[in-house]
């Protein structure tokens, strides 16, 4: 038995919405010590991690027997936790060798009960291995910042230049019909922890990456106030979305490589 | 020009 009850099913809205357009269908794997998913984008160039902690306060019971993997279409998915209310609390259940998932939405007055059931998918995943790495530098910015600079510098070109350096960082795309640069400062005068900008650099980076994958990526940027960009030369940048109370949402992406 | 890197390059199948 496999029962997970998550006290914002907004979180779950979020992270599904997030995902459901660069990755069609994936594998929750659930285990006695959480929700894990990892997926690849049809192009194999991006790759999702989510991590959702049984132990965290965000779920407020997890019970998993057995090691279960639920494949699931993540458009029906999202249409499913479209009806639910915002505030309600979900529950997730699934038998032992499930092919059915079950979704409970529990209004906050326990007034309203809905209960849908959706067929799982056998879905053949390639599970890579990520590395744990030490990363030459590690940006820390607002997630809504993040989503501005991407959104902005989409409109000249395809890709986006991330120069990492000890003053700070700098955005810069070369389209056809112009270019643009947005330098952004470590900032040391913001009182909330979560506007500020921090660079912690052990090496400078400067790296190309398509700008078509971190937009999409930045759909995420509801579930947290800050986002926290790893990069090390010539490897796939991490874009890690922290999830107060669960864990985290991280996107790699495969760098623009010179020919 | 620049050529667009698999993830699949970087990291292993399991």
């Amino acid at each position: 038995m496999f029962e997970a009850k998550m006290l914002q099913s907004s979180v779950l809205k979020k992270i599904i919405e997030s995902l459901k357009d660069l990755f069609a269908d994936a594998n929750f794997d659930c285990s006695s010590s959480g929700i894990t998913l990892q997926d690849m984008d049809s192009s194999h160039v991006a790759l999702c991690y989510l991590k959702l902690r049984s132990d965290e306060e965000g779920f407020e019971d997890y019970r998993c027997d057995r090691n279960i993997t639920l494949g699931v279409n993540l458009g029906l998915m999202s249409k499913i936790l479209k009806c639910a209310g915002n505030d309600d609390v979900v529950t997730l259940r699934a038998e032992d060798e499930p092919n059915i998932l079950t979704f409970i939405f529990d209004s906050k007055n326990s007034e309203r009960v809905s209960k849908y059931d959706i067929k799982l998918m056998e879905i053949d995943s390639e599970l890579l291995g990520i590395p744990d790495t030490d990363y030459s530098c590690v940006v820390k910015m607002p997630s809504h910042e993040f989503q501005r600079i991407c959104s902005n510098l989409s409109q000249l070109g395809d890709s986006v230049t991330i120069d990492c350096h000890k003053e700070g960082v700098d955005f810069k795309v070369a389209g056809e019909q112009g270019s643009g640069a947005i330098k952004l400062k470590q900032t040391t005068s913001v009182d909330k922890e979560e506007d500020q900008v921090t660079v912690q650099l052990n090496e400078p980076v400067t790296q190309s990456f398509a700008l078509k994958f971190l937009c999409a990526f930045t759909k995420a940027t509801s579930l947290s106030d800050t986002v926290n960009l790893s990069l090390t030369q010539d490897t796939p940048v991490v874009v890690e979305y922290p999830i107060a109370q669960h864990g985290y949402l991280r996107f790699y992406l495969a760098p623009k490589i010179e020919e | 020009t620049n050529k667009q890197g698999s993830i699949k390059e970087f990291f292993k199948k399991r």
